[in-house]
């Protein structure tokens, strides 16, 4: 990727209750589940 | 403006010809997707394979060139690739070097990463689908069952990746997995790379897990938290996973770092295994010898 | 997103969108006024049969056709709310139903024809596979209507099915606004904005700004309805080219923002704006229209 990306994550300031809540289901965890994952992509699709 | 001068292959769903783009000379594939033979109309692998190509140009994934209708068939016209990494390996008459399969690691995981990157999970990688151009480029193919990496709470279905190439958190049925699966057969595909024989080869899909778990170990909660939470968990052989010394002995051929390398995308806790980022600047790609020259690989 | 399909091929001007809906409209009246005129031709009318179809079997105007193209719009929002789809195939929905009729005149295609198939062909291209026959059951129609279109649709949609929606920003919007207006914003308060834009985005996805402007403009549009001043506050702190250095007074930022917060605060508004004048359509107007096009459609029956 060229340009410098428009965020950086920040999980520590992230307060989301929905997700949270997942990432502590055992099927979330055993299935490899990574908020980083979710956030790269959100906050991807926000500065597009 | 495309001919279908050859038929090359029939699948479930469509028939390859080769042909020619009339107005450049170009070869070409055409992929002529059968529709009487889905009841719900157009075929799920069909729509797949379109709703993703065409959001892709990249020099590692095939290039979707253009889609016509003809007398009610959905045609797709795809670039022309010659071979694939399953006849290079089955052809004993073809030598190739570790520089060769560095060079094929790396193209792979470029054409992967980019999926990666559009959150694309392809979901089938194996060496038939991994083919290679007229100038040795290889390119990922069969986007059949692929689908954008789904909304977090979402279910997804754990039968996908032919079985052989299939991750462990797969053969336990997970519904919540990650990208890292297509990593995990990128792991198998090097490791048949260096045997030139299927690394993981299981009957059916219990004995994958056996033939898994007994050449890489079966994971426990230590290394792979909740892993025992799968319903299929408590059935398993326990089987320590293999010292560096029997690894070196299995890869004879392989550095140090290639160990490392496979080791990382045959990690068995999806959150550990390397991403395509982490792989492709690890230092199996930093050490000699080079990648080959796509161009001047057998 | 400049390699998406959706910037490619579905990303217009207004100018240009204005001269798709026009040559959509010119070439199929063109077609209507030619079958009315080998109607009249081959079967010899009364003056009063004449006066009717002069005054009742008038092709439609672009306006009329955007008419009927928004009611029926608004159909397969609900249709598909009604069958619990997810929300983003919903919108998906709604814009392939949108965009077949940027490609298609309502005088080619009845709509209501084709409200069932672009909700069955979302389903589909959303990996949100329901059969046929059970989709025929549940929105009470026949697997043959539904699947009549489908190639028509697909090939009309330009064989563009991945679609970017404005929901995932707002996701990212909520992460970012937590980091860059860290202790400053109440969280629970935070969680009210997001279902709130979560639904409006649904609304803007019926107006023309899909084509003018990018999701997350979309996504920080309707923010900036739910509450300006928080949302003015948070770019100006993400985007302002100077920073306000301890002491309160502004130095010069370092990085260069590759985003410039004045256009992109005229866009946002620009957005904003669009959104906010979608016309419903009433009933009794679309079902004049409706009227006025099966009369194109049927001169026998009028």
């Amino acid at each position: 990727d060229i340009e410098p990306r428009r965020f950086t994550i920040e999980e520590e300031l992230y307060d989301d209750p929905f997700l949270k809540d997942l990432q502590n289901k055992k099927e979330f965890i055993a299935s490899g589940f990574r908020t980083d994952y979710v956030y790269e992509r959100v906050l991807t699709e926000a500065f597009m | 403006e495309y001919t279908k001068e050859k038929k090359v292959g029939e699948g479930t769903y469509a028939v390859v010809y080769l042909g020619t783009k009339q107005s450049t000379g170009r070869q070409i594939a055409v992929k002529e997707i059968k529709t009487s033979e889905f009841k719900d109309g157009l075929d799920m692998s069909a729509i797949r394979e379109v709703k993703y190509l065409q959001e892709m140009q990249h020099d590692n994934v095939i290039e979707l060139i253009d889609i016509f209708m003809a007398y009610d068939n959905l045609n797709l016209v795809l670039e022309f690739l010659p071979t694939d990494l399953e006849v290079i390996i089955k052809d004993k008459s073809i030598l190739f070097t570790p520089a060769d399969i560095k060079s094929w690691m790396l193209m792979t995981l470029r054409g992967v990463h980019h999926c990666h990157r559009n959150f694309i999970l392809h979901r089938d990688l194996k060496p038939n689908n991994l083919l290679v151009s007229p100038d040795g480029i290889i390119k990922v193919a069969d986007f059949g069952l692929a689908r954008a990496i789904p909304a977090p709470h979402e279910n997804l279905t754990s039968n996908v990746v032919t079985r052989w190439y299939r991750a462990p958190e797969l053969l336990f049925g997970a519904r919540h997995y990650t990208s890292a699966i297509d990593i995990w057969s990128v792991g198998v595909i090097f490791a048949e790379l260096m045997l030139r024989i299927p690394y993981l080869p299981g009957q059916n899909d219990v004995d994958q897990m056996e033939v898994t778990f007994r050449a890489l170990g079966t994971p426990t909660d230590k290394d792979w938290p909740e892993v025992s939470s799968f319903n299929s968990y408590n059935k398993l052989q326990i089987y320590p996973p293999p010292s560096t010394f029997e690894l070196r002995k299995r890869f004879i051929a392989a550095s140090e770092n290639a160990l490392k390398f496979m080791s990382g995308m045959l990690t068995m806790n999806p959150v550990k295994r390397w991403s395509a980022i982490e792989c492709l600047e690890s230092e199996y790609f930093q050490e000699m010898p080079p990648p080959t020259n796509p161009s001047e690989i057998p | 997103y400049r390699h998406s399909s959706q910037y490619r091929f579905w990303s217009f001007s207004k100018e240009h969108l204005r001269e798709k809906r026009d040559m959509t409209n010119k070439l199929a009246v063109e077609t209507i006024e030619k079958d009315l005129f080998d109607f009249k031709a081959l079967n010899d009318l009364t003056p009063e049969e004449l006066n009717a179809l002069d005054t009742k079997a008038v092709p439609l105007t672009t306006e009329e056709e955007l008419k009927l193209i928004d009611f029926y719009a608004k159909k397969v929002q609900v249709i598909s709310q009604h069958l619990n789809l997810p929300t983003e195939i919903i919108a998906t929905s709604i814009s392939f139903f949108r965009k077949f009729f940027l490609e298609n005149s309502v005088m080619q295609f009845d709509p209501k024809n084709l409200v069932h198939t672009t909700v069955f062909l979302a389903c589909k291209a959303e990996n949100y596979f329901i059969s046929v026959d059970s989709f025929a059951k549940k929105a009470k129609s026949t697997r043959e209507s539904i699947l009549k279109y489908e190639f028509k649709l697909l090939e009309s949609l330009k064989f563009t099915l991945l679609i970017h929606h404005p929901y995932k920003p707002l996701h990212g919007f909520f992460l970012d606004i937590q980091n860059i207006l860290h202790g400053k914003v109440d969280l629970n308060y935070m969680g009210q904005i997001y279902d709130r834009t979560k639904k409006k985005i649904t609304q803007a996805l019926l107006t023309d700004a899909v084509y003018l402007y990018t999701p997350p403009q979309i996504t920080l549009a309707v923010l900036l309805i739910e509450d300006e001043p928080l949302i003015t506050k948070y770019l100006e702190l993400k985007f302002a080219d100077n920073d306000n250095d301890d002491n309160g007074n502004e130095v010069k930022r370092k990085k260069k923002n590759s985003i410039d917060l004045t256009v992109l605060l005229s866009v946002i508004k620009e957005c904003k704006d669009v959104i906010e004048n979608l016309q419903t359509v009433s009933t009794e107007d679309a079902r004049k229209i409706a009227a006025k096009n099966y009369f194109c459609q049927n001169p026998k029956a009028l």
